[in-house]
């Protein structure tokens, strides 16, 4: 069977599928200073997959303001100067008007997911951590 | 309650996956 480490190398996915390339992944951000931009993209994922009842709706809420306000309106913050303004925009007016959806966050997902695909990924697998690591 | 840190970590541990 293919081991776990070469499958990480085939794409982001199967990278972000993988405990231990999940953690091997995050470790190389950190030395980067960039790792708030993983822990967006998966607080992204969890947020949609918060399920629709009447129990969580006050969670929901209190979860977009914390996720904008940990990761997008400092616009000096890594996540937020790898986002467009449109898309930091329309997530600023859900949260504010408290529109809360669980799409509100997939376009800022997708940017930062675009721009680990090009950037971020590639390095990861050239670098130390990773070679060392296989 | 929770503070918004534990809600944020709650949030990305969920959208983990989980281990094999």
């Amino acid at each position: 069977p293919t081991p776990p480490y070469l499958k990480w190398a085939e794409s982001l996915h199967s990278l972000l599928d993988d405990q231990d390339g999940i953690h091997l992944f995050r470790k190389f951000l950190k030395q980067e200073e960039c790792a708030d931009v993983l822990d967006f993209w998966f607080a992204c994922s969890g947020f949609r997959k918060l399920e629709a009842n009447e129990a969580n709706e006050e969670k929901k809420i209190k979860l977009a303001k914390a996720i904008y306000k940990k990761y997008i309106q400092d616009s000096n913050g890594i996540v937020s100067r790898q986002i467009k303004p449109a898309t930091k925009s329309f997530i600023k007016d859900c949260v504010m008007r408290l529109h809360i959806d669980p799409a509100m966050f997939e376009q800022a997902q997708t940017e930062i997911q675009t721009m680990m695909e090009e950037n971020t990924y590639p390095l990861f697998l050239k670098s130390n951590i990773y070679l060392e690591y296989t | 309650i929770d503070s918004e840190d534990d809600l944020l970590q709650e949030c990305i541990s969920s959208a983990m996956p989980k281990k094999k």
